[in-house]
């Protein structure tokens, strides 16, 4: 299976 | 005081064609340097992240930083109330609840002004990590949005696979498959139709094609698009406005579960 990945896994909070 | 005079108030109008698919609502942070905005669409699959610079504009004034929040289905009504070919300023108060747009002709004989609430938006600023790319892709930006039109009429996801040779993008669904391959082409006549490849190791990845059709609404902005690839990482689709900054999109990779 194919999932789409969300943005704030690959990005921290500032 | 905010206060910012654009006399090609058409870019920014195209600016907020460019963002407002993706976003309802966003803050505009005014500062010295300039107005930024970073945003994740509601589904936080993608990033839009822009700047446009104060030396970009004909009058700037920003005595200290303010954030403008602002529903951008609104800004965007009100921005249909500009032509074209008027002054577009944009000016707060310090502090203030609400900001006023004034539209200006060319020939000053009409002047229009439109005051909108601002909104208080609990955002969410992300630090975006400087990456190394395996492979930056530089094309025609309405080449772009043909492909990934097109595309999206054969499946809901595109795969892009980058080698030095060129970029291909393929799309497979339930009526069969599509692919467009685009060869590495820097000698044209005009600068702006070259297909440019910068290639540390080839990729391939998956994006969703619903986001990257959003993404080319930014296609009015500029004629190139730049794409930054690396595995695992979020595709980067960058617009350059000439001498006044850049409209980024990042977009998560889809992954396997």
């Amino acid at each position: 299976m194919v999932g789409q990945g969300k943005i704030s896994e690959f990005f921290i909070r500032a | 005081m905010f206060e910012a005079r654009l006399v090609q108030g058409a870019l920014l109008k195209k600016v907020l064609e460019s963002i407002k698919d993706l976003l309802n609502e966003a803050t505009w942070e005014c500062a010295a340097t300039g107005i930024s905005l970073q945003a994740m669409d509601s589904s936080h699959v993608s990033l839009v992240a822009l700047n446009l610079r104060s030396d970009g504009f004909d009058k700037y004034r920003c005595d200290r930083n303010v954030s403008l929040g602002m529903n951008l289905t609104n800004m965007a009504k009100i921005m249909k109330c500009a032509s074209n070919d008027d002054v577009i300023t944009i000016k707060a108060q310090d502090d203030a609840d609400t900001v006023t747009f004034v539209f200006e002709t060319p020939n000053q004989e009409k002047i229009s002004d439109y005051e909108m609430k601002l909104m208080n938006l609990d955002t969410e600023h992300l630090g975006i990590p400087d990456t190394d790319y395996s492979c930056i892709v530089k094309m025609p930006s309405v080449e772009f949005q043909r492909i990934c039109r097109d595309l999206s009429q054969i499946g809901d996801s595109v795969v892009i696979s980058c080698t030095k040779e060129g970029v291909k993008f393929s799309a497979a669904g339930d009526l069969g498959t599509g692919n467009v391959k685009l060869a590495q082409n820097a000698n044209v006549d005009k600068e702006e139709e070259a297909v440019v490849i910068e290639m540390q190791e080839p990729v391939s990845l998956t994006f969703a094609c619903r986001y990257l059709n959003s993404f080319t609404k930014a296609t009015p902005l500029a004629p190139q698009v730049q794409l930054s690839m690396s595995s695992d990482v979020p595709l980067v689709v960058e617009y350059k406005l000439e001498d006044m900054g850049y409209v980024r999109y990042y977009l998560a990779p889809k992954i396997e579960d």
